[in-house]
């Protein structure tokens, strides 16, 4: 029978869920070789940033929905943290396919790359339960009037849209289950980061954009057609 | 399944976009 949008949800929902059973709170093996190959071992930072970041998310998530659902929060953020470990693996082992590198260590120590991905990781999560929010209906334990949705995420870790965007490609052809609301919804926080949040005061595009013009025109512009 | 434009072309990807190649 046709799906309501409470059963549509909870679908994702339960999707999600077995979907990342099989993957751990902490990094696979296969992730555990690409940090021991790294020039610096990014392992340490890796976990320090996931439960600092963590604490963020439970402090806010509390505050957003209430005390009373901080294990909600708790169960939202583990869910975020495996595909977060599973994406990550899946985007290094395409990089070392195309590049024939095995050495990402700047990649890897990168803050903003990890706060980007575990960000848009949490985004999935998020928008896969809030999906009942955009409907209006009450069926994920968090009342529609709550809005957790995008970009309550960027503030929460405090990451400029614009870093945000730059992993939000690579993550969806790094995880071929995400559904297509989950992509279609990628792609909607995409564009508002292009059409508005990107161009905000304190953006990094800002200081993209004078480098760039510092460099100078990389292409000569086409001559007029006479 | 979906029809998400991509628009990275084959010699760009994360490590590109993060500077890091």
């Amino acid at each position: 029978p046709p799906q309501t949008p409470v059963r549509a949800a909870m679908n994702s929902i339960a999707q999600l869920r077995v979907d990342l059973t099989a993957s751990g709170d902490q990094p696979s093996a296969n992730l555990a070789v690409y940090f021991k190959n790294c020039t610096v071992d990014p392992t340490k930072e890796v976990l320090q940033r996931v439960e600092s970041l963590s604490q963020l998310f439970f402090q806010r998530f509390g505050q957003a929905v209430g005390p009373r659902c901080v294990g909600l929060g708790k169960q939202r953020f583990t869910l975020g943290i495996r595909l977060y470990y599973r994406v990550m693996e899946s985007m290094l082992k395409s990089e070392e396919k195309r590049l024939s590198v095995q050495n990402f260590s700047k990649l890897l120590n990168d803050s903003t790359f990890h706060t980007s991905l575990l960000a848009c990781a949490l985004e999935v999560v998020m928008a896969t339960y809030g999906g009942s929010s955009t409907t209006g209906v009450y069926s994920n334990g968090v009342s529609p009037e709550t809005d957790l949705s995008f970009p309550w995420i960027l503030d929460v870790f405090q990451l400029a849209a614009f870093d945000f965007y730059k992993v939000i490609e690579s993550f969806i052809k790094a995880e071929p289950n995400l559904t297509k609301d989950i992509v279609k919804h990628l792609e909607r926080c995409e564009y508002q980061i292009m059409e508005s949040i990107a161009w905000r005061g304190d953006s990094p595009l800002f200081e993209l954009l004078r480098q760039t013009h510092e460099d100078g025109p990389v292409e000569q512009a086409e001559p007029t057609a006479t | 399944s979906h029809d998400y434009h991509f628009g990275l072309e084959d010699h760009e990807g994360i490590s590109e976009l993060f500077d890091c190649d």
